[in-house]
């Protein structure tokens, strides 16, 4: 069986809020080491990567490795019945057809027990090579969140581009255009205010902004973003979830016609 | 503005 207790149950009800309008079905793939999930979005343009590791549960069982088939509309509708401070056990049997969500209230005075109906999906799981990319570029999620936002009232799509004196988003559409640059700044009070540029070579790519936007959503997950570009690679936009892992997606850029 | 990139011909199938 499979058996995960979550303390901090609020960053699954976060989790599900980033991915359940990019992605409709997907498996958790449920291992002794933790849960992983791999999906891309309908039209095949990004891809989702979460991870989390099973020493960030409180308690983590999996006797064999399972692939938990899951709508994530669905599952957003349970989660959403937890609250945000209430612990989260997922538990699923080996051969059974249904996963249960059970919250507990932070003072163990009310438990509840939600059981979802599984689904069958055919996973098609995609290589992703280790790469070194020519700039990487860690920046506060929210600051991330708002060029993003605002460029998509003025354009579909962002040019994307980093030198070593920091990171430009610039877009144009019918009203105008706008460039935003955010330069590197380590010499702030917070760490997650920083904005640190990691650069190999300048690299600049083109992205729809439709999907950086959609990203964002994962804002409440983490301070801060790191972006990594390559020439003719897409971009990883990477959140990291405290002690337990990480969601990433993966956005393939416009090509040149 | 460019085609729009299919993520699948930058990641192999597995």
């Amino acid at each position: 069986m499979f058996e995960g207790r979550l303390l901090q149950g609020s960053l699954l009800k976060k989790v599900l809020e980033a991915i359940k309008d990019l992605v409709t079905d997907t498996n958790f793939d449920c291992s002794e080491t933790g849960i992983a999930l791999q999906a891309m979005d309908s039209s095949h343009v990004a891809l989702v990567s979460l991870l989390l590791k099973d020493t960030g549960f409180d308690h983590f069982r999996c006797d064999r490795n399972l692939a938990l088939g899951i709508n994530l509309q669905n599952m957003s509708k349970m989660l959403k019945c937890a609250g945000n401070d209430d612990i989260i056990t997922l538990k699923a049997e080996d051969e059974g057809d249904t996963i249960t969500f059970m919250f507990e209230s932070p003072n163990q005075d009310k438990i509840s027990d939600f059981e979802m109906k599984l689904m069958d999906i055919d996973s098609e799981h995609l290589g992703i090579p280790d790469t070194d990319y020519q700039a990487i570029v860690t920046m506060p999620s929210a600051e991330f969140q708002r060029i993003v936002r605002d460029l998509s009232s003025i354009g579909d799509t962002a040019v994307i581009g980093v030198t070593k004196e920091g990171i430009s988003f610039s877009t144009g559409g019918d009203i105008g255009k706008a460039n935003i640059v955010c330069r590197q700044n380590t010499n702030v009070d917070k760490e997650e205010d920083q904005t640190t540029v990691e650069i190999h070579e300048p690299v600049s790519l083109t992205f729809a902004l439709r999907y950086l936007n959609s990203f964002t959503k994962a804002t409440a997950l983490s301070p801060q973003v790191t972006l990594s570009l390559s020439k003719e690679l897409p971009i990883v936009v990477e959140y990291k979830i405290e002690k337990m892992g990480f969601l990433r997606f993966y956005l393939a850029p416009k090509i040149e016609e | 503005k460019g085609a729009q990139g299919n993520i699948m011909s930058f990641f192999k199938k597995k």
